[in-house]
């Protein structure tokens, strides 16, 4: 995955994101594809969470998985999670939920929760750093005031182990996330952040918007075999867009 | 990007995307009973849903007995329900009963994030 928050010059904040899903999950010889992300791609489907007929939030769901993992709260918050790959990942959470030690929480029921709930970016930037998670994972989040952008890496239970802030007056006007600690370097395999950080570095800040993040997200190796589709939030606006992503060959597998 | 021809420059034409791309909208009536929220988007697309479960069917019994591990899935995974709270065990159930796929298999599909971290 590749998650971006940007803000532009008049403190207006952007983020998008493209979900990559089904590595090494069944590969199609015949159409060199990855089986389980052709198969995820039409079930894929936006949901608008109303409640007393007015929406109170907005996510990007498969049909029939009920989790978030990628969603908004319009003039609130946006949020999307990228996987974070770690030995001692979801499995031990699953093992340890199924023997009756269920002190953390699901991925996709916690961002769910946040979201629909969230009544500011602070506060929900404090419950993700510190609720009590079954598996690791990158929070990328995003608000509606000048600055309100963060990427939280986060680590099974409690445990944040770094949270990255926009800093726009330093001149960090964007972030990117892919799926690795944004501290080190990404392995030489799948490096996706450099593509990304370059185009966004060529769009420039002066060009922030939809239509210019698209065109980064859409950029091969950041759109990919495995990328499903790209979200585009907008919180001021309370839009959410998501579009179905295809990489015909020749595509980089991941 | 240094290894085309899987890379390229960065675009400026991707915007905007075709039309047929754009993914549609299934309204959540939050007011509905957790059960009943998610019919109207997942009984239309229960074939998909088993397709792709399938596909991950197919995949296990690549490294294990399928059989075994599916039977596993429905009588590990199902009875963990309960364990969830509201209204997700609600909201599962419904989807269960709404597509005819077993409730385990349900499970499965909604906790495969934190099976695939590993």
């Amino acid at each position: 995955c590749t998650s971006l928050v940007a803000q532009d010059k008049t403190g207006d904040l952007f983020h998008a994101r493209n979900l990559d899903f089904g590595l090494f999950l069944g590969w199609d010889v015949k159409n060199q594809t990855w089986a389980l992300t052709e198969r995820l791609r039409p079930l894929i489907i936006n949901v608008e969470y109303q409640q007393g007929g007015k929406t109170v939030a907005k996510g990007v769901h498969f049909a029939g998985y009920i989790g978030v993992i990628t969603g908004m709260k319009p003039g609130v918050l946006s949020l999307s999670m990228n996987e974070r790959f770690q030995l001692e990942g979801g499995f031990i959470g699953i093992i340890e939920w199924i023997i009756g030690q269920r002190d953390g929480q699901w991925m996709g029921f916690v961002l769910r929760d946040a979201v629909v709930k969230a009544t500011d970016f602070n506060s929900t930037l404090q419950y993700l750093t510190s609720v009590d998670l079954l598996a690791p994972g990158y929070i990328i989040l995003g608000g509606n005031s000048s600055g309100e952008g963060a990427i939280i890496t986060r680590s099974v239970g409690t445990k944040a182990d770094n949270v990255k802030m926009l800093d726009p007056a330093h001149g960090t006007w964007y972030l990117v996330e892919t799926n690795y600690d944004n501290w080190k370097n990404p392995p030489f395999f799948d490096d996706r952040r450099a593509p990304a950080t370059k185009c966004m570095n060529t769009m420039s800040q002066a060009n922030v918007g939809l239509k210019g993040i698209f065109n980064v997200l859409s950029t091969k190796p950041v759109r990919n075999l495995l990328t499903t589709y790209t979200a585009l939030m907008h919180v001021r606006n309370g839009t959410l867009d998501t579009y179905l992503q295809y990489c015909p060959q020749p595509c980089f597998p991941w | 990007q240094e290894f085309p021809p899987f890379t390229e420059d960065c675009r400026t034409d991707a915007y905007p995307p075709p039309v047929n791309t754009k993914v549609g909208t299934y309204v959540l009536n939050l007011d509905q009973a957790p059960e009943d929220r998610w019919t109207g988007l997942v009984k239309p697309m229960a074939d998909k849903m088993k397709i792709m479960i399938q596909d991950i069917k197919d995949l296990v019994g690549i490294f294990v007995n399928e059989t075994k591990a599916i039977n596993l899935v429905d009588e590990l995974l199902a009875p963990l329900t309960d364990t969830f709270p509201e209204p997700y065990q609600g909201e599962l159930r419904g989807i269960a009963n709404a597509t005819g796929i077993p409730l385990g298999e349900v499970v499965l599909y909604n906790i495969f994030y934190e099976v695939f971290t590993v």
